[in-house]
C-alpha cells in the first residue's frame, strides 16, 4: 500500500459517501444517474468475485464490503424508496447502458490476462467501470443546475482513478511485480473520460460560479 | 510469481 492508492481509495470512498449523504439524508436523487449507479453496482460484483476466496488484509475486505454495499443500497434507494424515487429523472437519464456492458463484456472475452471465469469478469470490470460514469455525464450535461453535492461526488470519482494512475507509477518503479497493461489502459480512458469535467469543475469553483457543462 | 500486483488493489 502506498500513499497514492490509499489517498485513491479514500477518494472513492468519499465518493460514495457524499451520494449516500445526499440521498439519505435530503432524500433526493435529483441530478443522479441511476444507470450510472446501477453500472458501479455491476462492476463490484463482477470485480469482487473473489472477496470469499481470497482473503487479501482486513482493509481490503472491508473496503469491497462497503462498496459493494453503498453501490447496491444506493441503486436500492433511487429504484424503491418511496420519497427518492419520486426524485428520480428517468425522463433525462436516458444513456442506453446495456450498450456499454456489451462490448466491454466483447474486449472481456477477446481481451484478458487468462481466460478463466474470475479474469475474464475481473476484465469486464475494469472495462466497464471506465466508461460507467457516461450515464451520469450525459444526465449533467441536461441538467442546468448541478447541485453541490453531485458535482463532488463526479468530482471524486473521477478524482480517485487518477490517483490509481499515480500507485501504478510509483508501483512500476518500487516494486518488482508489473501492473497489467488493461489495467493502465482502462484506468486512463476512465480519467480522461472525466477531462472536460474537471476543467468545467475547476472554472465553476475558481469563478465562484454554479457549475454547468455545455449541452 | 509475476502475477499482476493490481489484484490486491480495490
Amino acid at each position: 500500500m502506498n500513499i497514492f492508492r490509499l489517498a485513491g481509495d479514500m477518494t472513492h470512498l468519499a465518493s460514495v459517501l457524499v451520494l449516500l449523504l445526499k440521498i439519505h439524508t435530503i432524500k433526493s436523487c435529483a441530478g443522479v444517474s441511476l444507470k450510472t449507479q446501477e453500472l458501479y453496482a455491476l462492476v463490484f460484483a463482477t470485480r469482487y468475485l473473489d472477496i470469499v476466496t481470497d482473503f487479501i488484509s482486513v482493509y481490503n475486505t472491508v473496503m469491497k464490503l462497503i462498496f459493494l454495499g453503498s453501490s447496491f443500497s444506493i441503486v436500492w434507494y433511487i429504484r424503491h424508496h418511496r420519497v427518492v424515487r419520486r426524485s428520480y429523472d428517468k425522463d433525462q437519464d436516458t444513456f442506453r447502458h446495456y450498450l456499454l456492458m456489451i462490448p466491454c463484456m466483447l474486449l472481456a472475452l477477446f481481451v484478458h490476462e487468462k481466460f478463466t471465469f474470475k479474469e475474464v469478469m475481473w476484465t469486464f470490470s475494469l472495462y466497464l467501470e471506465a466508461v460507467a460514469i457516461l450515464p451520469q455525464l450525459v444526465l449533467l450535461q441536461r441538467t442546468r443546475n448541478i447541485d453541490n453535492l453531485t458535482g463532488q461526488y463526479v468530482f471524486l470519482l473521477g478524482a480517485y482513478r487518477g490517483l490509481y494512475i499515480f500507485n501504478w507509477i510509483y508501483r512500476y518503479f518500487t516494486e518488482p511485480h508489473f501492473v497489467h497493461w488493461i489495467t493502465w489502459i482502462a484506468g486512463v480512458v476512465q480519467t480522461l473520460l472525466y477531462a472536460d469535467f474537471f476543467y468545467y469543475y475547476f472554472e465553476s469553483w475558481k469563478n465562484n460560479v454554479r457549475l454547468q457543462l455545455p449541452a | 510469481s509475476n502475477d499482476t500486483v493490481t489484484k490486491d488493489e480495490l
